[in-house]
């Protein structure tokens, strides 16, 4: 109890030290949190996502993930913050407490373990994974253009040593291709979040193409919602909107395959620089960073709740 | 471990379509060895550009000779490292 109740979320930390606070969490929590081996990264490193389960098998859930790219710190930190407030809140706040008894969340918290370590030992701006590129001295592919979903698309790029390098086929990545086996395997999955840093932005597909999505009402209108409660705590300004219309087409992305699943509320946040530190905030401001993002992550789960599909 | 020494990250505020061309030029050019943390993408967003210290002055000529305004938000991102990595460690010892 002292260990988890010690840790200090307004922190960044490595790898190491937050696979053992998993462990901890787990043991402080084991009616409501397991910690599941998805499979491996690139350089063997396991990769763990935390279940909140309350019983049933494959009951409607909900996804998120957080440190796709890895030098977005926030991101992971982020993870953390919410895992804790997940685990820390059930039985006490009624809202997540009946979501919980019907539905399950499960959070990958370093979606790309390889890249977050090399953050730390070798080159603080890493982005994508650390996997080998056969015929080129660049390393890496973005693990968020890899996924089968108008994969090579355009905003994708074919060469090894861009920043937003496909990779040679779609699920190459064995980053990507864990989470996909896992989604598959479950089946029963009703949304996917994933957690990126910064700009400040909440979006939903497509990136692939700036064509609408058939239920973009109803996505523009929750994200919408969603982010009036998350600037309602400290005034962080979000614009909503589909990832080709707001940034720009970004084909291989992950909420768009997972949309194309059948997984319909699926959203990708940006999380906030508020203005001068990009992907270098400093670590006082996670947890604002992580309780505003909250307000927001918990609108989208109630409503995921309200309208089972 | 890569150093950042004298990086400097600036932030462009587009105002036209014409600035979103001209910078998406920068963004296909491989020798400056830039690193965009924001895209340009459209006058909504701003655009962030890590530049590294050997291509500073090609970079500020660039952007002047084309009358587009930016601003340093970091001004040597090693140290913004340091920091974070002092603290990190303080925290650990912790």
């Amino acid at each position: 109890e002292y260990r988890t109740r010690s840790f200090n979320f307004g922190a960044y930390h490595r790898l190491e030290t937050i696979y053992s606070w998993m462990d901890t969490l787990v043991a402080q929590y084991p009616k409501l949190v397991t910690k599941q081996d998805i499979g491996r990264s690139y350089e063997n490193r396991p990769m763990y996502v935390l279940k909140f389960s309350t019983g049933g098998d494959k009951r409607p859930a909900i996804w998120i993930d957080t440190g796709i790219h890895s030098r977005e710190w926030v991101s992971q930190a982020t993870g953390l913050w919410t895992a804790n407030k997940i685990a820390t809140d059930y039985g006490i706040d009624d809202s997540l407490t009946s979501l919980l008894n019907t539905m399950d969340i499960y959070m990958l918290l370093l979606a790309n373990p390889d890249g977050y370590t090399y953050t730390h030992s070798n080159d603080r701006m890493w982005r994508k994974t650390r996997s080998k590129n056969s015929g080129s001295v660049c390393v890496g592919v973005d693990p968020n253009r890899n996924w089968d979903a108008g994969f090579g698309g355009p905003g994708a790029s074919n060469n090894p040593c861009s920043e937003s390098y496909h990779g040679p086929s779609a699920h190459s990545e064995i980053e990507v291709k864990n989470v996909v086996n896992l989604i598959k395997s479950h089946g029963n999955f009703k949304s996917f979040i994933s957690v990126h840093a910064y700009s400040q932005l909440l979006m939903y597909p497509y990136g692939y193409s700036c064509n609408s999505v058939p239920d973009q009402p109803e996505l523009d209108s929750v994200g919408k919602a969603a982010v009036q409660k998350l600037t309602s705590l400290y005034g962080t300004k979000y614009k909503v909107g589909s990832i080709c219309n707001i940034i720009y087409p970004a084909s291989g992305g992950s909420i768009d395959w997972s949309y194309n699943l059948g997984i319909k509320y699926s959203f990708a946040f940006e999380l906030r620089d508020t203005g001068r530190y990009g992907f270098i905030l400093p670590a006082n401001q996670i947890i604002p960073t992580a309780t505003e993002t909250w307000l927001a992550l918990k609108h989208i789960m109630e409503y995921v709740r309200d309208h089972p599909y | 471990e890569r150093v950042f020494i004298q990086d400097q990250v600036i932030r462009v505020n587009v105002q036209s379509e014409e600035q979103i061309q001209l910078l998406q030029a920068l963004e296909d050019q491989q020798e400056w060895e830039l690193d965009f943390w924001l895209h340009p993408v459209s006058t909504e967003l701003p655009v962030d550009i890590r530049v590294p210290l050997s291509s500073v002055s090609s970079v500020t000529e660039y952007l002047m000779a084309h009358n587009i305004q930016y601003s340093v938000i970091i001004n040597n991102l090693q140290e913004l490292l340091d920091e974070e990595k002092a603290e990190m460690e303080e925290n650990e010892m912790n």
